[in-house]
């Protein structure tokens, strides 16, 4: 099955 | 004080109209380069990021670095009151919590001006890497508007296919399969009806219509859409806007569990 990820777990808070 | 100001409301009310659904509120963060947008949507899948430059405005004034916590729905309520042709500006003071947005009528007999009250969010600002993309897709925005929906009603999900030979999207569920297949065109007469595809490498991912459908909202702001992808990292959906600046998308892909 696909999983949705998630925008944080490829983009660091600065 | 912060004032800017464009002859014709009509970007701005597309602009509101392309993250309202997406974002309930956003912090525009205002300097003498320009007005800059980054937030991500309830769910944190997507991201928007509106870029708009101070030289784009007709007229652009940011005294001191200025940072309004907008709630995005009801800028879009103001702005549904300016007719496009209008003259929008928008003003604040320095260390004010309120904004206002005054429209001016072509012919000068109507002023109006929209108070509304600043929102303190602290959103916390995402780093995004210079990435250099497997695939970039330039096409016809309302193409891709066109096939995001009419795929949404076959899958939750688009499967988007990236080869030197063209991009496909795919979806299937109960009610069957779909597949668009696009080739790269060569011998356009119009730039804006062009299929351009600059592959490094093939692509396959997968994609929520849901958000890809949210995009498309941004479709009346440019011609042209701008897609690029690389494996197993968020897809954007980038809109230029005339002379002022643009609008990107990033989309979480789903991928295999």
């Amino acid at each position: 099955t696909v999983k949705q990820t998630k925008i944080g777990s490829f983009f660091e808070k600065e | 004080m912060f004032e800017a100001r464009l002859n014709n409301a009509t970007t701005l009310k597309k602009i509101l109209d392309a993250i309202k659904d997406l974002l309930n509120e956003g912090t525009f963060d205002c300097s003498d380069s320009g007005i800059q947008l980054q937030a991500m949507d309830n769910s944190h899948v997507s991201l928007v990021s509106l870029t708009l430059r101070s030289d784009g405005f007709d007229k652009f004034r940011c005294d001191r670095n200025l940072s309004m916590g907008m709630n995005l729905g009801s800028m879009a309520k103001i702005l549904k009151c300016a007719n496009n042709d209008d003259t929008v500006t928008i003003k604040a003071q320095d260390n004010a919590d309120t904004v206002t947005f005054m429209f001016e009528s072509q012919n000068q007999e109507k002023v109006s001006d929209y108070e509304m009250k600043l929102m303190n969010l602290d959103q916390e600002h995402l780093g995004i890497p210079e990435t250099d993309y497997s695939c970039v897709v330039r096409m016809p925005a309302m193409e891709f508007a066109r096939i995001c929906r009419d795929l949404a009603q076959f899958s939750e999900s688009v499967v988007i296919c990236c080869t030197k030979e063209g991009v496909k999207f795919s979806a299937s569920g109960d009610v069957g399969s779909a597949n668009v297949k696009l080739a790269q065109t060569f011998n356009v007469d119009k730039e804006e009806e062009a299929i351009v595809i600059e592959m490094q490498e093939p692509v396959v991912l997968t994609f929520a219509c849901r958000y890809l459908n949210a995009f498309t909202k941004a479709t009346p702001l440019s011609n042209q859409v701008q897609l690029s992808m690389s494996a197993d990292v968020p897809l954007v959906v980038e809109y230029r806007i005339a002379e002022l600046g643009h609008i990107r998308y990033y989309l979480a892909p789903k991928i295999e569990d």
